[in-house]
């Protein structure tokens, strides 16, 4: 889960979950 | 399925590729054949140009290095990154309407993702290019084939191969009611390596795939076999993906200012 832990976060928020 | 819930899920598809993809092809065409009430690109056709057209180009994620020719290449290419990682966004965005995706395996869903997005990427960068050039910045840009070819090796390399692929891909003539099927179809790929529950995922691909089928009858009466030709190229960017992996993985290597963004590192990682 680490290894992809930007694409975990985009997949279980729906509004600009990341600092893209 | 019947043939009313196949074309709902089509409907479905497209409004969700409308409301996540900025540019769309019709908008796209219109732009590269002047047919639009808009502005008409900057072109970038040199390093001079390429200078003056920075001012257009999304570069919030880039560091403040100095204006020297020497660095455009390298800024560029961060540009390039920030505005791939904002559309692997807009993909994920895209990938969650598809109904059924958000009900798998949350690692699968990230599996799918990875091995899927660059390939989307790539069928969504084609409707932006002609075999002249291409637009970046959501249409705001034309970018000259010939210059992109100058640049230093390796990044002369990057863009060749998409350009071969495009110019051949767009002979097909899909609109973006079309694509929006097609890259539902990428994503629910059954055979990405890795995935933990792959039953379900072919379940779905199988109702998307029925469903481009019945579009493809609908609204290309006149093309024959465009669905198998279709399902045909995903052979040919399953190579270009792996090819543009290496790409990236030789540029960590061999440049020294190289910044990779964290999300695209993610999905390049042990990829292929």
């Amino acid at each position: 889960k680490e290894k992809h832990k930007i694409l975990h976060q985009l997949l279980q928020n729906s509004t600009s979950p990341v600092d893209l | 399925p019947e043939a009313a819930d196949l074309r709902a899920l089509a409907r479905h598809l497209y409004e969700a590729y409308l409301k996540y993809f900025p540019l769309t092809k019709a908008k796209a065409r219109a732009i590269l054949s002047g047919k639009t009430g808009e502005k008409v690109p900057f072109v970038i056709h040199d390093m001079k140009s390429l200078m003056e057209g920075e001012q257009f180009i999304n570069c919030r994620q880039i560091p403040s290095l100095d204006h020297q020719q020497q660095v455009s290449t390298l800024r560029f290419f961060h540009s390039c990154q920030s505005r791939s990682a904002e559309a692997v966004r807009e993909v994920t965005e895209f990938a969650k309407s598809i109904p059924g995706f958000i009900d798998l395996d949350l690692n699968d869903q990230v599996t799918l993702l990875k091995y899927g997005v660059i390939e989307v990427l790539i069928i969504m960068m084609s409707p932006l290019m002609n075999k002249d050039g291409t637009l970046i910045s959501y249409g705001q840009i034309f970018m000259t084939r010939e210059f992109l070819k100058s640049l230093r090796k390796p990044f002369c390399q990057m863009m060749e191969p998409k350009f071969e692929f495009s110019v051949k891909f767009n002979t097909l003539e899909l609109d973006d009611s079309d694509m929006a099927l097609f890259l539902a179809v990428i994503i629910l790929s059954g055979d990405r390596p890795g995935l933990l529950n792959v039953k379900p995922i072919e379940q779905l691909q199988e109702t998307v795939l029925h469903s481009l089928e019945l579009q493809l009858k609908l609204n290309h009466p006149d093309s024959l076999q465009l669905f198998a030709k279709l399902l045909q190229k995903m052979t040919d960017l399953r190579q270009i993906v792996t090819d543009h992996v290496h790409l990236i993985e030789l540029l960590k290597k061999t440049e020294v200012d190289m910044f990779l963004h964290p999300l695209l590192q993610e999905i390049m990682k042990d990829l292929y």
